[in-house]
């Protein structure tokens, strides 16, 4: 891990009086080649990189521990800084509330609108309704329905059509007929290159107008995370981004290339694919996951 | 690059920019800028147009070391696809895919619907089945998994169909649970059919990053991986590596997804591959 391999590269440190450029290159090179390997893209690390060396330079090098251990820290805590807090709230005030989700193919959209029901049914007893907005996927409907099966709730859903903003104002108005105090929507997977499929984002935007909209995001994309993180927050102004699958080892550098890049605060993460599986975001704990 | 008259070091950290933002690696991509340096520096190319040549032949060379390995056709009944991958990746999709790209060479295929674990698993290649105008073998949400892919491959062999494609649930590699359940999947296909899989496909999802070279070596532990399925090839994601996983681990890549369609499939075609990248 990353503090052992310093141990190395400071040993050579000992007797300086304080840490600079020229004494610190070796480990700067070795923590840029760290958030490489954990996928964060390479513009996010060199303007990383730039603001730890501001941060690192000049400083007294400290007695109690080793210029290795204080590097790490500076590097771990302006990681946790840059990640947002953990408090990050969701807006919840509407007749109903209502919270759209978006994202690229695949990456955990339904199975997410379901274990959000469940934590806002739970944590603030919410009277959820789902809509199953998604009318391109074969059996995206069924599966939404399955979910919502399983957790007793409501599920607005209309195979004959296809007007994706028409669907979601009807679904809005089926939630407020039925006195639910919160809608969740649902929607297809789609490239953030895709104008046209996000153009139609766009406009169940203006016509549902969601007190939320949150980026579903895979925590192992790649260098691509910026582009994606970028054009859906362009489009839509995302209020939140929900990163999945952390129950796998990819180390999760699309997090902080996608908060870094967007400023938006990543609200929640899915941890596996039981309805319980979704926690508040701990920046700490991403800082530790990324740096390895 | 182009107007670029001599390289000097902005040039190689451009390149290197260039190779790490295709999600090559940062690793792979060192090394690369550093055997087409060496090159350059040797008087070996001179151009900027050589410089990138150089790097394309470079990867092109990883990805067609060993020849092209053409599908392992059984003699002796359907020739059994089993398709792998973490959740998400695009198995149920290219199952779909796949029939329609066997159907068109004139094949006859069952379908195997495996995800006997989550919602509307079973349902959604079912749908396709009915698209494809292809029997589906399947079961209820929650049943035995390894007891599909076995009735299917029998459905195959009594109707001599030419493949058998089985989907199987997503899961991650950290799930020891799960990759147990994979490689009973794997022993169950062998009692249905000796011999069977004869491919075992990973889907690797284009945008994705390193984690695919581990989700590889993982996979790749339960039993042998004989081809990648690179899936959104559609999106912005180059999906370089593949090239880390050829290179360290010899699968190859059979086939690549280019959207949502039944006919959005292509042989992987590694020239190609290559020019898109950069
Ligand atoms: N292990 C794990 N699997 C997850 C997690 N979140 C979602 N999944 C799985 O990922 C796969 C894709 O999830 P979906 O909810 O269908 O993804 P989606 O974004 O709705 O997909 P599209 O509608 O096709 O764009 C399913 O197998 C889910 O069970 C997670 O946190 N951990
Ligand atoms: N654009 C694009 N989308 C794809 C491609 N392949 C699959 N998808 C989409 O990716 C999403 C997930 O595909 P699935 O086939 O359900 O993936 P899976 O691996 O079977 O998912 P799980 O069974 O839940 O693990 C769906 O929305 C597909 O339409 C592709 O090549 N390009
Ligand atoms: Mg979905
Ligand atoms: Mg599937």
């Amino acid at each position: 891990n990353l503090t052992g391999r310093f141990q190395e590269a400071f040993r050579k440190l000992t007797g300086k009086k304080e840490l600079s450029e020229k004494n610190m290159s070796e480990a700067f090179a070795d923590i840029r080649n760290a958030l490489l390997e954990a996928d964060v893209n390479l513009e996010v690390v060199n303007q990383f990189m730039d603001d730890v060396k501001q941060a690192c330079i000049g400083q007294e090098v400290l007695k109690s521990v080793t210029p290795g251990q204080q590097t790490v820290k500076i590097v771990h805590d302006k990681l946790i800084e840059l990640m947002g807090s953990s408090t990050a709230e969701l807006n919840l005030g509407g007749e109903p509330a209502v919270i759209m989700l978006c994202g690229l193919h695949g990456s955990g959209k339904t199975t997410t609108s379901a274990k959000l029901a469940h934590f806002l049914q739970k944590k603030h007893r919410k009277r959820v309704m789902l809509a199953a907005c998604d009318v391109y996927r074969p059996a995206a409907i069924d599966q939404l329905e399955v979910l919502g099966r399983e957790l007793s709730l409501p599920v607005y859903s209309d195979r004959q059509c296809q007007d994706v903003p028409l669907l979601a104002q009807r679904a809005l108005q089926e939630a407020k007929d039925r006195g639910r105090d919160l809608l969740i929507i649902d929607t297809a997977g789609r490239l953030q290159v895709d104008e046209i499929l996000v153009q139609e984002l766009v406009e169940l935007k203006d016509i549902v107008r969601p007190h939320e909209i949150l980026l579903v995001a895979d925590s192992a994309l790649g260098q691509e995370a910026v582009s994606v993180a970028k054009h859906f927050d362009q489009a839509l102004d995302l209020s939140g981004i929900i990163l999945t699958k952390l129950d796998g080892d990819a180390r999760g550098g699309a997090a902080l290339s996608m908060r870094q890049s967007t400023g938006k605060p990543i609200k929640f993460v899915t941890v596996g694919e039981r309805i319980i599986d979704l926690e508040t975001f701990h920046p700490d704990r991403m800082a530790s996951r990324i740096l390895g | 690059f182009s107007d670029v008259e001599r390289w000097d070091e902005a040039s190689y950290a451009r390149l290197e920019a260039t190779l790490i933002s295709t999600d090559l690696g940062p690793s792979v991509s060192r090394r690369i800028v550093a055997d087409v340096r060496d090159k350059y520096e040797r008087g070996l190319i001179n151009t900027d147009a050589d410089i990138l040549d150089s790097a394309r032949t470079l990867i092109l060379d990883i990805l067609c070391r060993d020849g092209i390995q053409p599908i392992r056709l059984n003699e002796n009944g359907p020739t059994v696809i089993l398709l792998v991958g973490v959740n998400g990746s695009g198995k149920t999709t290219s199952a779909a895919k796949l029939t329609y790209h066997f159907r068109k060479l004139g094949k006859t295929i069952v379908l195997g619907a495996g995800d006997t674990f989550r919602a509307a698993g079973v349902t959604q290649l079912q749908l396709w089945g009915e698209r494809l105008d292809c029997p589906v073998i399947g079961a209820p949400q929650g049943s035995d998994s390894a007891a599909v892919a076995f009735d299917a491959i029998k459905s195959g062999i009594q109707k001599k169909a030419d493949f058998v494609i089985i989907d199987t649930a997503g899961r991650q590699h950290t799930r020891t649970d799960l990759m147990d359940e994979l490689l009973k999947v794997k022993r169950i296909c062998g009692k249905a059919l000796p011999g069977a899989p004869h491919e075992i496909w990973l889907t690797v999802d284009a945008s994705i990053g390193s984690n695919s070279l581990v989700q590889a070596k993982e996979f790749g532990k339960v039993f042998p991986i004989t081809g990648l399925i690179l899936t959104k090839l559609d999106g912005s994601g180059k999906g370089g590596v593949v090239v880390a996983i050829k290179e360290e681990l010899g699968y190859p890549v059979q086939f690549i997804g280019l959207g949502e369609q039944m006919g959005d499939l292509q042989l992987f075609d590694p020239e190609m591959f290559v020019k898109a990248m950069f």
